[in-house]
């Protein structure tokens, strides 16, 4: 469980990052 | 069956969906009490996205002149920001009790939360997307509604200096849409509708052609009206099928079988 919870919020963090470039790419 | 129906949207959540409902089996199956690790640091990252993420959704929020998106968007950041909160209320407990059932659960309802929200932004995007294209459509409906009156050659001129870049339009967007769809039967469908389209234009302008130089020469023109108005049809019912097919999602598909 150890790793699986800090990769988990590692995959949280790139998805929001992604949802924000997708955000500013549509909005460019 | 895919359960995304963009690629985009798949590929940002699907990694995401598939660590979230792995970790929950984990945890309903974790009955040896290990002690949880200090996630102090992971979730402020993540809480510093959280907070780029509002700020910028707000600013395209206020920029937006689509007023459902606008409508919609500000519940979807909330619901993020929420979530996100609640990571840092697990992380919290955790510092002082790594054996927390609790926040075990936080954790869980944390993670989905952020999943549920992201997707929901994805969607509202999305959306907004799809009414930019429907925007374009009906754009080339309207000048499919003045074919009718046109019986003068220059008209004509006009008539396809307009329709033309409205149509190429629709042909580049709905193509590079249907390239972004999961589902197969949705992509084949917008394909052949744009081959239809794309078949349709020229007859289109060549009946009406005919029906002006008929008119002009005082011949009758039943024929070539009706000619011309069938080509019409056509066309409105590639762009409606268009727009019908724009807004399924696969789960539309599902609920249909």
């Amino acid at each position: 469980l150890r790793v699986g919870w800090e990769q988990l919020l590692t995959s949280i963090h790139r998805n929001i990052n992604e949802v924000e470039n997708q955000i500013l790419t549509r909005d460019s | 069956m895919p359960v995304f129906h963009t690629k985009t949207i798949e590929s940002i959540l699907e990694p995401v969906a598939f660590q979230v409902s792995r970790l929950v089996i984990l945890h309903e199956e974790a009955e040896d009490g290990n002690a949880m690790p200090d996630l102090s640091k992971p979730v402020e990252a993540v809480s510093w996205a959280v907070e780029n993420l509002t700020k910028v959704g707000k600013e395209t929020i206020n920029k937006s002149d689509d007023q459902i998106l606008r409508a919609d968007m500000p519940n979807s950041l909330q619901r993020v920001d929420r979530a996100a909160r609640l990571l840092e209320e697990a992380a919290y407990m955790l510092k002082s009790d790594p054996y927390s059932q609790q926040a075990r659960q936080l954790l869980i309802e944390g993670s989905r939360g952020i999943l549920q929200g992201t997707s929901s932004l994805l969607l509202c995007f999305d959306e907004s997307e799809v009414r930019k294209l429907i925007k374009s459509c009906q754009k080339v409906l309207a000048y499919m509604q003045v074919v009718e009156v046109i019986e003068r050659m220059e008209d004509l001129v006009t008539f396809v200096k307009d329709l033309t870049p409205a149509l190429t339009k629709v042909s580049r967007d709905v193509n590079l849409r249907q390239r972004e769809l999961t589902h197969q039967a949705h992509r084949e469908l917008l394909l052949r509708c744009l081959e239809n389209l794309k078949q349709e234009a020229p007859g289109l302008i060549s009946s009406m052609k005919t029906y002006i130089q008929l008119l002009n020469s005082k011949s009758s023109t039943q024929h070539a009206a009706e000619n011309r108005n069938y080509h019409t049809g056509r066309m409105v019912h590639e762009l409606n099928e268009i727009i019908r097919v724009l807004q399924l999602t696969t789960y539309d598909d599902d609920e249909w079988d």
